[in-house]
């Protein structure tokens, strides 16, 4: 039975994209069978896989407005090895045009059940926003991983994020939990890092993932070649961190 | 007669909320008379301004939708010496109401005309999309200034962008103009950064602004504090590259 996480955070640029292409290859690289749909207008996930998010036939836009079925819209990404639904500007009329149906939150969930045995992990990427692109990934998703950069304006904007949550799973998905908080750009030599660490840890325990990703430049580098880290430099630390993630996250889906 | 700045760009985290918030400063102390504008749900350059989000009685909410007077929603910042319209999630609902109504471009627009002689620069701190709250600020502006990371997401976003204030400018706001690109999180040790820098003076030339901000952690702490830079630690790099913008915004301001 696949598990479908949504990658999250409205606060920009806290490393959603880069954990969903990353944790995607390394998830592949550990013999899992992963599909990653792409949820934000900006086709960050699509172009950081590989894929020209503009010389697209169908995308997320078709799964959640046309009815297109899933397997007509899945990529295979060469080099990640995992599948993708893309995703290109096109989802920006999809937040507006999803207001007049009547199953709006449900549309992504409804299109990804019948399929969702084929993998074992199905990661979304979100936009930075709690808008009805969010809403349908949180109502999709059986748990929800949480990249966190340590510092103050990420940390201010956690409990609005964990609102919205407890929201869904009261109204929409009754089983939507937190998977886990994940540290990310972490910079242990710098006193905010650690004092936002230490809050995040102190409040949430063992939720927070062990697995610390670090700053690392590779991480940046590689999404300009359409490559997740691991087929950019696999002997970065970006790359094993994201490799020392898969293994927790596996870790914890095989302990439940 | 007070010039409109939107601070905005749909890639998130690029240093939006850090550029308003430290020009807004920056320029107060050049003895100009300064408008922060918050524009985001998220209601960071609020919290980074010292004032609570959460006990806030008027908000740019009010203005948008409840038809409230600017001067009833203007708050006065202690430290910073520049006023505020504060923001906090009731913002998030706007996006939604908006649609229903009819002059829904020009809310922001209308609400500041009046008072824009009051001051020498109104910035409007946007949030991580190209939804109708950026459309709001975009069509109530003059010029538009844009934060930029440069990193490769962040370079792969600019066309969208620019085809959004394009269509603003054709549409809603004719004398809407990019006022210039700013690179933000600066780090010339790092090839990807110079590599995406030199992209940017190639092709917008004289529009990118010699201004460079480095990465400096004390404007990631000042937030904390709800303090701008300037004082926090007015000696820090953070403080005085917000103070050359400023020097070099007023100048292109003049020159004009
Ligand atoms: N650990 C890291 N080390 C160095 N750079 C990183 C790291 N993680 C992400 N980055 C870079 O930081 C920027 C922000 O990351 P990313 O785009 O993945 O965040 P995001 O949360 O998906 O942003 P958005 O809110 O726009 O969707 C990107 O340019 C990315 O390449
Ligand atoms: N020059 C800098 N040096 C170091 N840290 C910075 C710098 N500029 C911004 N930051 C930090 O980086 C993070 C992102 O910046 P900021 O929140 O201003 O970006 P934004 O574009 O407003 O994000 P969003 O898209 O969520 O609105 C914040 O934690 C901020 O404190
Ligand atoms: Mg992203
Ligand atoms: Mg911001």
């Amino acid at each position: 039975m696949g598990k479908i996480l949504a990658i999250t955070n409205q606060k920009g640029g806290v490393g959603k994209t880069t954990t969903c292409v990353n944790l995607a290859a390394s998830l592949v690289a550990t013999k899992r069978k992963v599909l990653l749909i792409d949820m934000d207008p900006q086709g960050n996930a699509t172009m950081g896989s590989g894929i020209n998010k503009n010389k697209l036939e169908l995308s997320a836009y078709d799964l959640l407005l046309e009815d297109a079925v899933l397997s007509e819209v899945i990529l295979s990404t060469a080099e990640g090895g995992y599948d993708l639904i893309p995703a290109n500007a096109d989802l920006t009329a999809a937040e507006v045009e999803l207001l007049q149906e009547k199953d709006r939150e449900f549309r992504l969930r409804n299109s990804i059940q019948a399929s969702r045995d084929k993998y074992h992990f199905i990661l979304i990427d979100c936009p930075p926003s709690l808008s009805m692109l969010t809403i349908n990934a949180l109502t999709a998703a059986d748990s929800v991983l949480i990249p966190m950069q340590c510092e103050y304006y990420a940390l201010e904007g956690l409990s609005a994020l964990l609102d919205t949550i407890r929201r869904i799973s009261d109204v929409l998905n009754p089983s939507l939990h937190i998977e886990g908080l994940l540290r990310t750009m972490y910079d242990p030599r710098n006193s905010l890092t650690r004092d936002v660490s230490a809050q995040l840890t102190d409040h949430f325990g063992n939720k927070v993932y062990r697995t610390l990703i670090p700053r690392n430049v590779r991480l940046a580098e590689a999404p300009s070649y359409g490559l997740p880290v691991l087929h950019y430099d696999k002997d970065s630390r970006g790359a094993r961190a994201y490799l020392a993630l898969a293994g927790e996250v596996v870790r914890r889906q095989e302990e439940k």
